[in-house]
């Protein structure tokens, strides 16, 4: 995350490839499944063997033996929607959640979040220089219509953006896959997915995310199926 | 640090059944260590071939056969390893032979072997015993013919011959990097006995075999799982990690089932990706892979001539998830590029939908990923909770892609791959069909044992920053 903060996301997860390295972010929406980006991997086919979850750390590097910390075999996952850009991860066993590790609330179904909601992003991207911690910007809803008047009609009803900020703030190289949450009704909604744009953190560019209320769907069935 | 596992091969989750044999196995022996205490008991024993080794009970117990002895068949196993003798499961030999006990039994002529135990047509002086392995009529080495093993034949004219059983070097070359290597070479160039891939001594590593199935990682063989220039090993030799094995090249021609070739978008891993991209996702421009600054690195084009390293493309030289690159950032050492697409699926949907696909009465019947539909009245490999009595108004035809349950993203079916619960068809939206606008939100969300943190941990934040 460029232009963010050293802060605390317990549902930001972090995907792990066969050599242990950090290369996307995910958020645990339920106890056994982790809700990601597409584009993280090559193909969501493939058996994922090797790939692990990490969480509850705030490090992308948390030594040994780190208190906290959590790492869960992915079992197998499962292809998002034509078009949704998003996958379902299935852990091996389920995460216990506590203080540094929880759940985040699904959208309702076609949920959209209302212009001028502050929301934020998180994760163990690049950060343009400092210390590899997890990051977590804030970043202001605004409508696809706002949108796509910079992005000249490329936006789908499938997505949502953020407003662009004058100075670079914004989800980076690591970020994606990672969490676009908002604050609602006393808890914190994941209405976004982080999706790989062709800059990061641009100034004044609106940034685009998957909208997660269209897939709310998609995510109740895999779970229950 | 030489490990006695070394002169076994593995086959994981396998049992060696022996059919028809008087004598049996021999007893389980409980209790030892691990499979390198079984593999140290069996190695000098004669009548010890292989072994089965039982991760959970920690047992092993020695076998006087391997599977190629007669009356044998290897069955899959959920309890047991099996690990064989190399010199009696490869095919190839290492150095002039003297161990070879393969089954090998025709001579370079193809002239039939001659038993050992026979003196005609051919008499010898030779008399089977264990220790110098002369089996039935198989191609062996007892004198260490400089020309490998050879055999008396069943003419009188030719009275022995050599079997011509090429060295593990000559039995397999490599294309490009070699990454497609899977011979039986275990040393490096220098000679050094090369450490087993499934194991952390003398040298820890990442590739452990079960982590990267798709590359082989077999025993102690020379491989390249790492896009390196050419095959290796981590060595036995404490002090020299990992070195290169030398390895005859196949020639100048392509290399067998290459990964098709693609421009504009990617397939897989992208390792076939020819194209011109010379960003990361992020807009970030590529080094050039001939140079070294702002980033030092190995893959020089030169050294890999299959990989296409040109200018500052965009390309998956060692087996990454996608193409990337190095970046002229000096704080960025490598991106994926992301922002190429990837192909669209070569399954062309053959059929459209309107709506949600909910009145979609036609005959597709494979998903988008071209797996068979499940019939819908069937219970298996998936029990279906929508089958054509309990939602008799969606039509469950067959196997054919319905949308029993009004799921927004269109018709779908239960897969006939036991992994995949579902999936959506190879079918399209309609052209003259509108996509669905986004409804008005409802107005009552309530959320439960979700959504929240402890403000405690803001403080760790603070003091972190």
């Amino acid at each position: 995350v460029v232009g963010g903060q050293p802060g605390n996301s317990p549902w930001t997860v972090s995907l792990r490839n066969r050599q242990g390295q950090h290369f996307c972010g995910g958020s645990l929406v339920k106890e056994q499944w982790v809700l990601t980006a597409e584009q993280c991997f090559s193909s969501c086919h493939v058996p994922p063997v090797g790939y692990e979850v990490w969480l509850g750390t705030l490090f992308q590097d948390p030594q040994p033996g780190e208190p906290g910390l959590q790492r869960v075999p992915v079992a197998k996952m499962v292809c998002g929607p034509p078009g949704s850009q998003l996958v379902l991860l299935k852990l091996e066993r389920r995460v216990t959640l506590n203080l540094r590790v929880a759940l985040i609330c699904l959208p309702p179904e076609q949920y959209v979040v209302p212009p001028g909601t502050k929301c934020e992003i998180a994760g163990w991207g690049e950060t343009r220089g400092d210390n590899p911690v997890l990051k977590v910007a804030s970043l202001s809803v605004i409508s696809n219509q706002e949108c796509n008047l910079k992005h000249r009609g490329r936006v789908r009803t499938s997505e949502m953006c953020t407003a662009g900020l004058l100075a670079p703030v914004g989800a980076c190289e690591g970020d994606y896959g990672g969490p676009l949450a908002c604050f609602t009704r006393d808890c914190w909604v994941l209405e976004g997915i982080i999706i790989p744009n062709r800059v990061c953190a641009r100034p004044r560019w609106p940034a685009v995310f998957t909208r997660v209320s269209v897939f709310t769907d998609w995510i109740h069935k895999v779970v229950q199926l | 640090q030489r490990s006695p596992l070394n002169d076994f091969q593995v086959l994981r989750g396998t049992e060696l059944q022996p059919l028809l044999h008087a004598v049996g196995p021999g007893p389980w022996q409980e209790g030892v260590a691990d499979a390198e205490e079984c593999a140290g008991r069996c190695r000098p024993l004669l009548d010890c071939r292989a072994f089965h080794y039982n991760v959970s009970s920690r047992g092993c117990q020695l076998l006087p056969w391997t599977q190629h002895s007669p009356h044998t068949q290897l069955q899959r196993s959920g309890r047991c390893d099996l690990f064989q003798k190399k010199d009696y499961v490869r095919a190839c030999i290492v150095d002039n032979g003297v161990g070879y006990r393969g089954t090998a039994a025709i001579t370079t002529d193809g002239l039939p072997c001659q038993r050992w135990s026979h003196k005609f047509p051919n008499d010898h002086r030779y008399t089977p015993t264990l220790q110098n392995g002369l089996d039935q009529n198989f191609c062996r080495n007892p004198d260490g013919d400089p020309g490998g093993p050879w055999c008396y034949t069943t003419d009188p004219a030719v009275r022995f011959q050599s079997c011509g059983i090429k060295s593990c070097r000559e039995a397999a070359c490599i294309w490009c990097n070699g990454e497609e290597y899977r011979g039986a070479v275990d040393r490096t160039e220098s000679g050094r006995e090369c450490q087993r891939w499934d194991m952390q001594r003398p040298h820890a590593h990442p590739f452990e075999p079960g982590k990267f199935l798709d590359r082989n990682l077999d025993d102690n063989y020379c491989r390249n799982p790492d896009g390196s220039e050419r095959p290796w090993c981590y060595t036995t030799d404490p002090h020299v990690e990992r070195e290169f094995c030398d390895l005859p090249r196949c020639g100048s021609e392509a290399p067998p089932h290459r990964e098709a070739a693609t421009l504009s978008c990617f397939r897989g891993k992208g390792e076939g990706y020819r194209g011109t991209a010379n960003t990361t996702a992020a807009g970030v421009p590529c080094q050039r892979w001939d140079a070294q600054s702002p980033h030092r690195h190995h893959f020089a084009p030169g050294k890999y001539a299959c990989k296409d390293l040109r200018e500052n493309f965009c390309r998956n030289p060692d087996g990454s998830e996608a193409p990337w690159c190095f970046t002229s950032r000096p704080g960025m050492r490598m991106a994926f590029c992301y922002q190429i697409r990837r192909c669209a699926d070569d399954l062309r949907p053959e059929d459209c939908y309107h709506g949600a696909g909910q009145r979609y009465r036609g005959s597709v019947s494979k998903t988008r990923r071209g797996v068979p539909c499940q019939r819908w009245a069937a219970e298996a490999p998936h029990r279906p909770q929508f089958t054509p009595s309990s939602a008799p108004h969606a039509h469950l035809e067959e196997n054919f892609c319905r949308n029993p349950d009004g799921d927004s993203h269109g018709p779908w079916c239960y897969t006939t791959d036991p992994g995949t619960a579902f999936d959506y068809c190879a079918l399209r939206r309609c052209d003259d069909d509108r996509p669905p606008s986004i409804p008005e939100p409802p107005e009552q969300v309530l959320f439960e044992k979700c959504g929240k943190r402890a403000a405690r941990l803001d403080r760790e934040r603070s003091r972190l920053r």
